[in-house]
């Protein structure tokens, strides 16, 4: 018995915009199921193909090309406010593949495969002879930055402790001597306070999390270091912020303004 | 026969369906 007619593909443009509407439903899958690193944008649609499924809808077979952003995956920031990561900054590119369904005008993910690779540090020393490249995590003068930051961090969170989450990004900067990290944290869901905590180890995460994103610099000085801190601590709402002036005395905590309620905790952009 | 003179056919311009536009810029 011959084979029911051959299930042919048809082949739209990779810019008609049903192709487009498919690849960024994509997109928002793989950064709403992302756990770790940066979100993703759409940067070129490379292949597509749209496969007839049987007994309804269509199944969109994408290759396409995304660039990292700035915003964490757990920054609660919309994508379109994300700037995205400039080839100066030593920019991550991501390959990906997907199969999106479209069915009743809907487009639901079947399937998706992602790599990311960082530009090449030609590329980058071509545009930038002097730009830091980007280096790896378990650099020790990388995770000694961490350690310094979270540290100080958490000194100056009244009665909070932050606990390290992921290490996102890292960078040695040659002038000024110093090392840039990004990273995440998880907390105040510990039943520590920053002030009583010895070995953070035996910290236990509680059940209501809050998660944060901090940007910081490790610079290198005779006799010492100084670290400059940035953290924003993201609310269900998104990112609160608060300023914690630097010089004042961190064991007396900051009052809440009168319209926050004690409560939540409104925190956002720290320097220390 | 009546043979049709040799049309030269130009191919019309083949629209690159793929890849399509760069969004922001190639890595």
């Amino acid at each position: 018995v011959p084979l029911g007619p051959a299930l042919a593909y048809r082949q739209p443009n990779c810019d008609d915009p049903e192709t487009e509407q498919a690849a960024l439903a994509a997109v928002d899958y793989i950064n709403s199921h992302m756990l770790q690193g940066y979100k993703h944008t759409l940067n070129q649609i490379d292949k597509v193909k749209v496969w007839p499924r049987r007994p309804m809808g269509e199944v969109f077979e994408l290759e396409i090309d995304t660039l990292e952003t700035t915003c964490h995956v757990l920054d609660p920031t919309p994508l379109a406010n994300c700037s995205v990561r400039q080839l100066v900054e030593h920019a991550v590119e991501g390959d990906c593949d997907f199969r999106v369904l479209k069915q009743d005008g809907q487009f639901s993910v079947l399937f998706a495969k992602c790599d990311s690779s960082p530009d090449s540090a030609e590329d980058v020393r071509r545009l930038c002879p002097g730009c830091p490249l980007l280096a790896p995590l378990n650099d020790t003068k990388v995770v000694h930055a961490v350690d310094v930051a979270l540290t100080a961090f958490n000194a100056q969170s009244n009665g909070s402790y932050f606990r390290l989450l992921e290490v996102s990004r890292a960078q040695l900067v040659p002038l000024p001597p110093s090392t840039y990290v990004e990273f995440a944290f998880a907390g105040p869901a510990t039943d520590c306070a920053a002030k009583d905590v010895t070995d953070p180890a035996k910290c236990n995460l509680l059940a209501e999390k809050q998660y944060g994103f901090c940007k910081a610099t490790l610079t290198e000085k005779i006799g010492g270091e100084d670290v400059a801190v940035t953290c924003t601590v993201f609310q269900t709402q998104g990112p609160d912020v608060v300023t914690v002036d630097p010089g004042a005395d961190p064991a007396v905590p900051v009052p809440s303004p009168p319209d926050v309620p004690v409560a939540s905790l409104v925190v956002g952009p720290m320097v220390v | 026969t009546v043979v049709q003179p040799g049309i030269a056919v130009v191919p019309d311009p083949v629209l690159r369906p793929c890849p399509g536009r760069i969004r922001y810029f190639k890595v």
